[in-house]
Formats: structure tokens, sequence, C-alpha cells
């Protein structure tokens, strides 16, 4: 659907919600948990680079998703808690590029850098 | 800033790049203008050019927008969710999703849809992909991963430009006043980085 006047795109199209609103559940949740919606999030993860594998995920928060949280959290400049808080939340349900964060374990997004360099930041900051 | 395993580009030699649309249809002049502009904010930091094609058939680019799967193995989602995706050089291929509320030619700030989408700033990221950047942390940059809706972010920063210029160097007439690209990587982690959705 293209727009050239922002006032004239329909509302029906604000009533259609994302797929990944459903995320909007599992805020709150973690390391150790059992949750409906889990394999979802963790095919999402997987989607995007951060859990590897193919298919057949569960609904446990186990120590494979509790890794790719606490990565995407480095990621997209978050808290690293490795629970799915509600900040991590509202940012992994906001629209995105297709393109994978991570193939193959190897980012050049936060994750993937040294702490040598985080270190140095962290002084230079102070 | 970060680049493509192997850290791919277009090779030296075939700077000037011509896209195309696939299909035509639906395409109006202001869809074109868009694009045009998206591509004018790499090419005036870079040596790179861009001219528009009629014959995607031969065009080192191909746009296109397409509804859920289309040929490439990462169907789309419908509205929001994934909003487009673009292959890593020489591919060339580049595919949004027809399903979104594409605002062309209008402030997007002043909708008051919770689906708008401002098709430059995609266009803008995903032209990133196609020319051998990755994703960025930097959520100012242009090719930090997420978009919100009625936001519209088309501005190169420095991050961009110091990941663009390492590829393929500074425009010879001048980078339009960007900030000065450093020596090499600012990335640690010593490898080439991230990778495309193929």
């Amino acid at each position: 659907h293209f727009f050239t006047n922002v006032s004239s795109i329909p509302p029906w199209l604000n009533a259609t919600g994302s797929n990944w609103e459903s995320f909007h559940n599992l805020s709150g949740h973690h390391f150790g948990q059992r949750v409906d919606g889990l394999n979802r999030l963790k095919s999402y993860l997987h989607y995007f680079g951060y859990i590897n594998g193919t298919s057949n995920f569960t609904d446990d928060f186990d120590d494979a998703l509790k890794s790719a949280v606490e990565t995407y959290q480095k990621n997209f400049n978050l808290n690293v808690t490795g629970s799915l808080d509600n900040h991590t939340v509202q940012q992994i349900i906001k629209p995105r590029c297709g393109v994978a964060d991570i193939v193959n374990g190897t980012s050049a997004m936060n994750s993937g850098k040294s702490n040598a360099t985080s270190s140095f930041l962290s002084i230079v900051a102070r | 800033y970060a680049f493509f395993p192997g850290e791919p580009r277009w090779p030296e030699g075939h700077y000037d790049l011509t896209y195309a649309f696939n299909p035509e249809e639906n395409i109006t002049d202001e869809i074109r203008g868009v694009f045009a502009r998206a591509f004018d904010r790499w090419s005036k930091v870079t040596p790179l050019t861009f001219e528009l094609s009629t014959s995607p058939n031969s065009a080192d680019i191909t746009i296109g927008f397409f509804n859920g799967e289309h040929g490439d193995g990462e169907p789309f989602d419908g509205i929001l969710g994934t909003l487009a995706h673009a292959f890593s050089p020489p591919s060339g291929r580049f595919h949004l999703d027809a399903a979104e509320s594409w605002v062309v030619d209008d402030d997007v700030n002043k909708s008051t849809s919770l689906a708008a989408i401002d098709l430059e700033s995609v266009a803008v990221h995903e032209i990133g992909h196609l020319l051998g950047l990755g994703h960025s942390s930097v959520e100012e940059s242009i090719m930090y991963p997420a978009i919100t809706t009625r936001t519209r972010k088309v501005e190169l920063q420095s991050d961009d430009i110091m990941g663009i210029q390492y590829l393929y160097g500074a425009n010879p007439a001048g980078n339009n006043g960007s900030s000065t690209p450093s020596s090499g990587r600012e990335t640690s982690d010593g490898g080439g980085a991230l990778i495309s959705s193929s």
C-alpha cells in the first residue's frame, strides 16, 4: 500500500496487528519458566541469528533462550538481564529489517565486541 | 558499523550501478523519486553512482514489492514485523513487503496511523546492505536494524559513512560535509561480521 498523503491511510490498517504483538504476553518471564508462546519467540530469535538449530522449539525458558536474550540485549543497548523485561519485549516487537543480525555466531554489533574494547570505552567515559 | 562475511563489495571498476523496479506496475514517479533520493544519499559519500534502468534483467540492482513467499525463501509476514530485506553484493536483490503502509511523499510524523512506515527511511537502510554494510548497534545510524512507525530517518550518520567509506573510499568530489572516516574498522571482533538473510 502506497500513500502520498498520510491522512489517507485507512483505519483498518491500524486494526491489523503485527505477528509479533503476541510477544507482549511474554513480558516479565525469565529463565526456568515454561510459558505458552516462547517457542515462537525462539523462532524469531533463530530467524535473526540469535539461536542455532532448526525447529521444534519448546516453550521452556532454557539456557539457549537466556543466552539469546542476553546477546540481543547487548546488540540493542538494553540492560543485559537475560529475562524478558518490558524494555526488551518492546524492542523485539518493533518493525525491523529482515536481514539477520548474527550468522554462525558472528556479530559485529555490540555482542561481537571484545571486553577489552568495552573496558576502554568505559574508562574514557568516566 | 559492520560488514557481511568476507566483506563483499561491488568490484572496483564497476562503481556505476544501475537499478530497476521489478515488476514495473504501480511504481509511480513519486516512488521512483524516493529511491532516487535514497541512492543519492549513498552516492554523495562514495565514488558509487546509481542510474535508473528500465530493464530488470540487466540492472545491477532490482527492487520489488512482494507479499508473503516470493521465491527467496524469506517470506514476508504482512503488516509490520519484517519490512524489507536486501542481499549483499553483488546480488543486488532488494525486496520490500508490499503489505506495509508505505508513506511515499509526505511527513510520516504527522500520520495518525500506527502502521505508517516511511519508504525512504527503509530504502536508505536496505541500500546499505546492497552495498555491503551489515547491522550496527548505533541507534542513531541508518544501519540500526529496527525502525518505529511514523518515523523518518534518512540522514547517514558518521557510523554509516565510516563503514561505507571503508569499503569504497570517499566521494572524490567531497563527502558532503560528513565526518572524517577512520583509517580502519572500529569494531574489534577481528572478522567480518554480520550476515545477510540468505
